[in-house]
C-alpha cells in the first residue's frame, strides 16, 4: 500500500516580500 | 542594515508549487498574475499591497547575493534587502523577475525576466490599525 502524498499548499502572501516602510504616517 | 539572505530559496518558488489565493482559489506559482495579488490583498484585513521601486542593485560581499534598494510606498521609504541573485520578485504587469533569471530558471524551473532598476515590485505592508 502506498499512502497518498499530500501536496503542500502555500498562502499567496508567502510569495511577497514584506517590506515595511521605515517611516510611519 | 540589509537582511541576511538564507542559503536556500523557499520551496514555494519552485515551478508547479500550489498557491492558495485569499478567496481560496488554487493556482500554480508560475500562473500567478498581478490581479491575483491585488485581489487577495483586498480581501485581507491585515495586509496591503505596496509598490516597491527598485532604486539600486549592488553586489554583496556574500557570494551569489545582491543588495537591492527599494523605494516603498507613497512615502518612498528606503528599504534594503540582501537576497540571492536567483530570488524572484513579482513585478507589476510583468511577473516573476530576478537579478539572474537564468539561474532562477535553472534552480526553480520558474521563468523569470531580468530585474532592473526602475522595476516596480509587489510588496506587502501592514494596514494601519484603526
Amino acid at each position: 500500500n502506498v499512502e497518498p502524498r499530500s501536496v503542500p499548499v502555500f498562502p499567496w502572501h508567502s510569495l511577497v516580500p514584506f517590506l515595511a516602510p521605515t517611516q510611519s504616517d | 542594515a540589509p537582511l541576511t539572505p538564507s542559503s536556500a530559496l523557499p520551496p514555494y518558488f519552485m515551478k508547479g508549487s500550489i498557491i492558495q489565493l485569499a478567496d481560496g482559489e488554487l493556482k500554480r506559482v508560475e500562473d500567478l498574475r498581478t490581479e491575483d495579488f491585488l485581489q487577495s490583498a483586498e480581501v485581507s484585513t491585515e495586509l496591503k499591497i505596496d509598490s516597491s521601486t527598485v532604486e539600486r542593485i549592488d553586489s554583496s560581499r556574500t557570494p551569489d547575493a545582491v543588495i537591492i534598494q527599494f523605494s516603498v510606498g507613497e512615502h518612498k521609504a528606503q528599504v534594503c534587502v540582501e537576497v540571492l541573485v536567483e530570488y524572484p520578485f513579482f513585478v507589476f504587469g510583468q511577473g516573476w523577475s530576478s537579478c539572474c533569471p537564468d539561474r532562477t530558471t535553472q534552480l526553480l524551473a520558474l521563468s523569470c525576466a531580468k530585474l532592473s532598476v526602475g522595476d516596480v515590485c509587489i510588496s506587502l505592508t501592514l494596514k494601519s490599525l484603526r
